[in-house]
């Protein structure tokens, strides 16, 4: 499903490169579940990044589905993102003049999907991510954890093939956030593959595969410990 | 320091308007360090932008350091504001086009303090909060958690007598999180009055007082167990 070979990711401030990714090497199978865990600028998100393919490699390769994506033009992986990637962002990036229900609803609008099964979906998430109340109110008009459950409503709709969540709980009471985290475990039962970089070790632990970032490294690669 | 009486804050969407503070009662004395908690949407955002006066009731008072703040002017509670209140916010709103370094520089530059002093402080600051090699870097150019770290430090840059967090390691690893927490303790070791809005149950017990809020009420108000 995933394969990352030898990405390096370089950022250029001023004179200073900062290497976000050193040597990258992964291979992930399809229905998979990964944590990704790691110190603050460690480049979880980068490497978040490059898999949904909102950023390339300075080198290196990302093959997507038996796909080298350095190979496709920008229509071609805007096309392949839409089909198969869901992404939860750390920031959300909510669309600011939208509301909640129509946040969640934008994928589908963009598939193609008829009204009638769009309003039927939507109403259908907003009920199991607990914002049935708030489906008229603008990302300004939503709390901090309210915005984060619209973002991860909004990536889980369309039940991608890959599913990639930054912080999918980082605004959330430890209730809210298992409710979360059992929803986007369901997803996965179902054969999506689900890679979640969290600071939280509770959440980290319950994925059948944890990976530790260190400096643009990747230094740990375990299977969970046993129930 | 701070006395809330009776306040209310209620915000109308469309024809629902929503009881986000249901009658707040509270009194916080100088140098106290409380901790408010209670699950996503329970109205902590709401009542820390009134504590900060980003906000103002629609009923009710808030005095802060025996002035009633509804009589104020704007010019008035910006100053007041300005003076008294360093404020880390649930998303950061760091100035897109400043450095970190420029950004955790600005209560200086608007105090006017000379740029001898400035240099000094914001050096000693990015230290505490492990951000020298980033001090270059726009918002855009750091990760999540640098983010916070730079909210951070420009709210206590100036020692202001009142910090108010909003989940000041919701994006940060739990070593992070221990650094950051106990720079903040450590000023209110000196006589700053604290109050952490928290998901975090490990940081949130740590506070001398503990609040829990539920639907708009304060439903808890305990001691810290003895250690
Ligand atoms: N656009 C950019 N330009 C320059 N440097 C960047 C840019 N984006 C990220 N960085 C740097 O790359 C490093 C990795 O960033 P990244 O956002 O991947 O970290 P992270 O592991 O997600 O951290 P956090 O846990 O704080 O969210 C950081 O040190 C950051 O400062
Ligand atoms: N500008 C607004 N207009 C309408 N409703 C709002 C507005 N701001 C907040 N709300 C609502 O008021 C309630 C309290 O919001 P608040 O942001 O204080 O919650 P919170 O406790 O900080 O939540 P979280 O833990 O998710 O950050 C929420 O239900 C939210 O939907
Ligand atoms: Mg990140
Ligand atoms: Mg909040």
């Amino acid at each position: 499903m995933i394969r990352l070979t030898n990405v390096e990711r370089i950022f250029q401030v001023g004179e200073q490169p900062v290497h976000a990714l050193d040597h990258i090497n992964l291979t992930v199978n399809a229905g998979e579940y990964l944590s990704i865990m790691g110190p603050s600028g460690s480049g979880k998100s980068t490497l978040l990044n490059i898999l949904g393919m909102l950023d390339r490699p300075n080198s290196g390769h990302y093959r997507l589905l038996g796909r080298d994506t350095t190979e496709l033009n920008d229509a071609e992986q805007a096309a392949l993102r839409r089909n198969t990637i869901g992404f939860v962002f750390q920031s959300f990036h909510l669309v600011p003049r939208l509301t909640a229900a129509q946040n969640i609803e934008l994928p589908l609008v963009l598939a193609g999907i008829d009204i009638e099964e769009r309003t039927a979906r939507v109403a259908a998430i907003l009920k199991s991510t607990d914002l049935s109340t708030r489906s008229h109110h603008r990302p300004d008009q939503l709390s901090g954890g309210q915005r984060q459950r619209v973002a991860i409503a909004r990536a889980t709709i369309m039940h991608p093939a890959l599913l990639l969540t930054d912080e999918p709980t980082g605004n959330l009471d430890r209730s809210s956030g298992n409710e979360i985290i059992a929803i986007l475990e369901q997803l996965n039962s179902q054969g999506i593959t689900l890679i979640i970089v969290t600071h939280d070790q509770e959440i980290g632990q319950r994925a059948q595969r944890q990976l530790r970032m260190v400096d643009g490294r990747i230094v740990a690669d375990q299977a969970r410990s046993p129930r």
